[in-house]
Formats: C-alpha cells, structure tokens, sequence
C-alpha cells in the first residue's frame, strides 16, 4: 500500500507524559503508549481515538451495587486513613434515602476520636437510621450487636463505615476479616458489598492498597473520593487491569452528601483524556 | 528495586571496560521510572535524572566493575543531599508561639495538631489548642478529645477565622502559654477563593509557622497541591503524614524541590506519639525501593 508516514514522537510523548501526570504511572503509560505505537495511527485524530479507547476498555461495564435478596442489604466500607469512608457511608445513605430506602449506618469504628460523633451528626442529615457503642468497643461486637438490632435490620441498607487502616497493619486487616465474618454470621446472605475506599489524590501507593485489601477480603467494588480535587485517579487503570474482577461502583466528588455519584466510566476517560 | 533494574541493565555488558554514553541512557531511563513510580513529580523526576546523567557521565561508575551499585550510590547520595536542605531543627522563638495547620482534606491535620501538643509537652512547653473548621462534623470533639489525651489545653471557638485565632492567642497571652496550635478544615487548591480563611487566621494574629500537612502518599497532584498553599498562604513547613504506610514518598522530593521549606516533622502512626524527624537517607532509601 501507500507509505504511511509516522506520527511524530512528540505526539506520543505528550499523552505519555498526560497519563504519568494523572497518576497512571510509568509502566502503565509506557504500556498504553505502545499498544497506539503498534496500531500504527496516520493521523491524530485515529491516535486519540485508540487512546480514548485504551483506557475504556479497561473498566467494565457492570459496575451495578448488589443488594441481598431481602433485607437488610449490608455493605462495608473500609480502606486508608483519611480516604473518605466515614463521609462516603453517609452520602451514600442519603442516595438511597432519597430514593425512598430505609437506610441505616453503623458506626464501627470504635478507635479514632470522634469517630462515632463523626456518623452520627452525618446520619442525621442523611435521613438514616444509627447504630453505635460507646468508643473503644469491641468493633466486631458493634456489628453483631447492629446487625441484632431489630431497627437496623429493618432497614433496606445498612452501611458500615470502618476504622482507618494501613493496609500493612497485619492486626488491623485481620481485624476487618473479623468484622466481615462477625457480620456473616449474624446476618447470613446479608453482607453482598465489601468496598475499599481509595483516596483519588493518592499515588502509585493506591495499587498495593487495592491489591493487599482485596487479597484479604475479597473486594466486591472499589470507590474513588475527592475526584474534585485536581488529581486524576489514573492509578485506577493499573487497577482494574489487575484486578479485573473489581470494578468501580462509586466516585466521590466533594464534602457535601450530594456529592456522591455512580462511577460512569465515560465521565471518568473525558476527565483523563481531556 | 531500582538496584536490581540496574543490575539486570548492566548484566548485560559485562564484558565492556567501560559504561557508554548510551549505557548511562539506559540506566537514567531505569532512574526516571523508578521515581515516577515513587511518585515524584514529572518536573522533578526529569531534571533530577539530567542531574544524576552529568554526574555519571563526569564519574568513575564508568570504569567501575560493580556498576550497578555505583549508579544507584550517585543517585542515592543526590537524592539525600538535595533532601538535606529540608532537614532544619524546628524552632520557636515567639511567645506565644502560633502554629497554623492546613492541607488537604483528610491529609492528617487535626491529628498532627494533638502530636504537636503532645512534642511540646515533652519539652515542658505548654500548648492551646483550637480548631477554626466549621464544617467538619465533630471537628471540635475530635480536636477536644485529642488535646485531653496529649493533656493539654484546648479553648472551644466559634464564629469565624479571624476571631476565633484572636480568641486563642489572647487566651495564651492571659495564661502564658508557650504555642497555640490553629486546626483549619481541610481544603483543595482548585477553587483559590478557599484560602481567603487561612489568610484571615493569618493576618489575625503574629503566625509563626504556616505548616502544610501532606499524606505521604499523594501522587502528582502534590505539586498542585503545594503550589496553591504557597501562593495562597504561604508554607514555613511541611508535615508528611501515614509515612508508617508502604508509600514511596516521592511527593516529599517534589514538593521540597518546588517550595524549598523544611520537612520538619513525619507522622508514623494514629496515635499522638507517632512524630518523628525527618530523615533525608530514609525517604531516599524508601524513594530507590
Ligand atoms: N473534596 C472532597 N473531600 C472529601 C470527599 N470525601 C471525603 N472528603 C473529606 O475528606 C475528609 C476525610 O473524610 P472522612 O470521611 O472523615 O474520611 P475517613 O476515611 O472516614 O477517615 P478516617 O476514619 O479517619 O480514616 C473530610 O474532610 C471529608 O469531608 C470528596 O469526595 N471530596
Ligand atoms: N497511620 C497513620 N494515620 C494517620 C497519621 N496521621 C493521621 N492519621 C490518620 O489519618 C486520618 C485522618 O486524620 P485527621 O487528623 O482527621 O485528618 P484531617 O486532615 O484533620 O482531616 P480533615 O479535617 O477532614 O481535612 C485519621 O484516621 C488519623 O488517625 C499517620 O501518621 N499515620
Ligand atoms: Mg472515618
Ligand atoms: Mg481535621
């Protein structure tokens, strides 16, 4: 056929250079890079389109929250320090209550200071109903007692927001396995979310996050917060192609309870490929 | 590992008597990825790898048998050298001394603030401690909670920046408290308008210390991040936070290289012991895998 002329270097440098600074990291940009390379693209608008799709590609589009076959629905929350969880719980409380669900939030984070006054102030204004202990209770009793508890289990979602915790803490992840297992079996059938929170300022750190908590607790999905910052999240293309089993069902774009939406993959590849 | 890269890179011409120009291509290409992966911004990770690229080019790991080691030797002592300059011991010289938090949302601040309280006590220095974030629920519980566990004072503000920082330091003035601590609600650079507060804390009072708390583990943005606290407010100094996480830190070489303030503290842990010094050959260790 006729020669086809290369699209400069440059070209490719830019949007390798766009995904390193949206946090895709370097191995994973150098990759998208080179799969477009070996399309052999003439022109940049076929370039950008096998960019666009590259990175589509990689995230599912079954990313549907799963509800118990009767109620109570229960769904943890759990990940990092600071990541959003305890804001997260509550936003997606007022989602469902909003849309006519009894919904109910369990505070079993029993460490951190305030924790509890933390929730309780947020499921107020969520509408929801509220489950505690006092601070520095047992966290797997705070779940066996909520999941006890005839309003909670009343409720058609039940959210457990969860300590903080680094997910190199041995003792702390084995304690999350407990709470899971605690809620099992206090609830049979119930507990059909296990949903890792992941800060969307952090780094490369939020790979090893996503790969050791779900190597513990079996992930169901994954929820990116403070997407309205001016991070990109783009470790969530690493992400997901490691963890294809995992999708993400929920982004948090800022600090009221509004601010919480269903993941939409094609909002998320415009705010990447710009 | 970026030992172990090199290894692999410089395995393959063994047999050479000396490194070439390209040989030291390869290896600072090894070197850019190893920070980008760490998380150092593309800025600093580019200019950092043509410093480290002249500096073998000019050196003996040309001729050197052990390669490998040598190269990463000169980008390891770069690396703490450059971070040296954010080691400065942290002093206070006013009286009251007026320390203002801030960072991003969930970064660590209020917890950092009680670790501050809880550093001076250790040196018989009494602290007040008060939060100026009105939106957070249960800021002020936690702050209040924090500041009885370090056992020092805390003063309940309301009403805005401005008075609630004059409140403090006029209640430190009255009982000759050596530091007030100010907590501030976490903020995003995005909209510049979020700073106005800070500004007001910061004119309200003689501040000392404008401290930007930073979780270890931020990628990218942290440039951004920094940049709009600085141009906004000012940074006298970072805190890096959850540095007891198996993050490579590299936001800390970044944001150093861009504001040139000191790291005068690292957050280890949750609880209000967990404040450590920084040490340049540790986050450049952690920085190299
Ligand atoms: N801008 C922005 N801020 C958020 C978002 N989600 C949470 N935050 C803020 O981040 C901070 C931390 O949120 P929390 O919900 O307390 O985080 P957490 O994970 O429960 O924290 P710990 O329980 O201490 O581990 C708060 O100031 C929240 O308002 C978001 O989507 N956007
Ligand atoms: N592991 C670890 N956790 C930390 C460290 N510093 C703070 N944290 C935890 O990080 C979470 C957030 O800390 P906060 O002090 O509430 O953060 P903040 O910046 O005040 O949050 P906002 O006021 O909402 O912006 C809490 O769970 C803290 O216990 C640290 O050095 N290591
Ligand atoms: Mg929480
Ligand atoms: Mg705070």
């Amino acid at each position: 056929g006729a020669f086809q002329p290369e699209l400069p270097e440059e070209v490719y440098a830019e949007l390798e250079d766009r995904l390193i600074l949206a946090d895709a990291g370097p191995a994973t940009a150098a990759g998208i890079i080179e799969s477009i390379q070996s399309k052999k693209p003439a022109t940049v608008e076929t370039l950008r389109g096998h960019f666009r799709s590259a990175i589509r590609e990689r995230f599912s589009n079954s990313a549907a929250p799963i509800f118990a076959l009767a109620p109570p629905t229960v769904w943890f929350v759990f990940g990092t320090n600071g990541a959003g969880k305890t804001t997260t719980a509550a936003k997606i409380a007022s989602f469902y209550k909003s849309q006519g669900s009894t919904v109910g939030l369990v505070a079993a984070d029993t460490f951190r200071a305030a924790a509890i006054d933390q929730l309780r102030v947020l499921a107020g204004r969520a509408g929801s109903e509220f489950y505690a202990m006092e601070e520095g209770a047992h966290p797997s009793a705070v779940i066996f007692d909520a999941l006890s508890d005839k309003t909670i289990r009343s409720c058609n979602l039940v959210i457990v927001d969860t300590a903080g915790r680094l997910h190199t803490k041995t003792s702390l992840m084995e304690e999350l396995a407990k709470m899971t297992k605690s809620c099992e079996k206090t609830a049979p059938g119930a507990l059909t979310e296990r949903l890792l929170v992941l800060d969307g300022t952090a780094g490369q750190n939020a790979l090893v996050q996503a790969k050791t908590f779900h190597a513990s607790l079996q992930l169901t999905g994954l929820i990116v917060t403070k997407l309205d910052a001016s991070a990109k999240a783009g470790f969530l293309l690493a992400i997901r192609q490691d963890l294809p089993g995992v999708p993400v069902k929920w982004v948090g774009v800022g600090e009221t309870l509004e601010d919480i939406a269903p993941f939409d993959p094609d909002a998320f590849v415009d705010g990447l490929v710009g | 590992a970026l030992n172990r890269r090199l290894g692999a890179l410089f395995k393959k011409i063994r047999g050479q008597a000396r490194l070439t120009e390209a040989n030291v291509m390869d290896a600072v290409k090894e070197v850019r990825t190893a920070l980008l992966e760490a998380d150092v911004s593309l800025a600093v990770a580019r200019a950092f790898t043509e410093e480290i690229r002249v500096k073998a080019m000019g050196s003996e790991v040309l001729y050197s048998i052990r390669a490998a080691d040598a190269f990463v030797k000169i980008v390891h002592d770069s690396l703490v050298k450059f971070l040296g300059g954010a080691v400065a011991p942290f002093r206070l010289d006013r009286r009251p001394s007026v320390i203002l938090m801030m960072g991003l949302q969930g970064s660590g601040k209020t917890t950092t603030a009680g670790k501050l309280a809880a550093y001076f006590s250790a040196q018989q220095k009494s602290s007040l401690l008060t939060t100026l974030d009105r939106s957070r629920p249960a800021a002020a519980e936690q702050l209040e909670k924090l500041s009885k566990t370090a056992g020092v004072s805390y003063l309940r503000t309301a009403g805005d920046a401005a008075s609630s920082a004059r409140a403090a330091y006029e209640e430190a003035q009255r009982r000759n408290i050596a530091v007030v601590v100010l907590d501030t609600a976490g903020r995003t650079e995005v909209d510049p308008a979020v700073f106005a507060e800070l500004r007001a804390a910061r004119d309200a009072v003689p501040v000392e210390k404008k401290i930007l708390v930073l979780d270890a583990m931020t990628g990218q943005a942290a440039v951004n991040i920094a940049k709009g606290f600085a141009d906004e407010v000012g940074v006298d100094g970072v805190i890096l936070t959850k540095f007891d996480s198996d993050t490579r830190g590299g936001a800390a070489l970044s944001v150093y290289h861009l504001l040139r303030s000191p790291i005068v503290f690292v957050g280890e842990g949750e609880t209000l012991d967990r404040l450590a010094p920084f040490h340049p050959d540790r986050i450049a260790g952690r920085i190299l895998g």
